[in-house]
């Protein structure tokens, strides 16, 4: 059998569909396309769909064109650049007067950084791919927009 | 900061 390494020198192209979890809740999806340039080197592009519901309720999408680095046969680190779009909804009840009620809504784009930590193994034609630590923050926010309304309540 | 914690994927290889 070969290994997950041999694999990749031999297979140029790869599409894994993904699902995970955010903290603190939340989860997310992912679509990536990836081309091997060698054992060692994988350029990928991916398209990502974030929720969670708490702290704030808010969801993102993001396309991410990704350097991934194999350190052996499975383990790798990636590192990327992304082009996010998001929004932020969250309501406050305002503890002196219960009856207001303030909900805002934020919607953002923004250009951000992505980097993650993993191991994807090969067999065949088949591939498994564990990410353990994903990270995406974005940098340069381009025009965000904030709704404020105010309702009364009761 | 998002953080996303274990995504697991799968897929093919061509």
């Amino acid at each position: 059998a070969q290994t997950s390494a041999q694999l990749r020198a031999q297979q140029k192209h790869s599409i894994t569909a993904g699902l995970g979890f955010v903290p603190l809740a939340g989860a997310g999806g992912i679509l990536t396309y990836g081309f091997s340039v060698n054992q060692e080197l994988e350029i990928q592009l991916a398209a990502q769909l974030l929720a969670s519901a708490f702290p704030a309720s808010w969801i993102s999408g993001s396309v991410n064109l990704k350097a991934r680095y194999y350190l052996g046969n499975a383990f790798y680190l990636s590192a990327g650049l992304g082009m996010e779009k998001g929004t932020i909804k969250d309501t406050f009840i305002l503890p002196n007067n219960k009856v207001d009620v303030i909900k805002s809504e934020t919607q953002y784009s923004a250009f951000g950084l992505d980097f993650g930590v993993g191991q994807q193994w090969r067999w065949g034609s088949f591939i498994l791919d564990l990410e353990y630590v994903g990270v995406h923050s974005p940098l340069v926010f381009l025009n965000p927009r904030s709704v404020g309304v105010d309702k009364q309540t009761g | 900061v998002e953080l996303r914690f274990v995504m697991l994927s799968v897929g093919g290889a061509f």
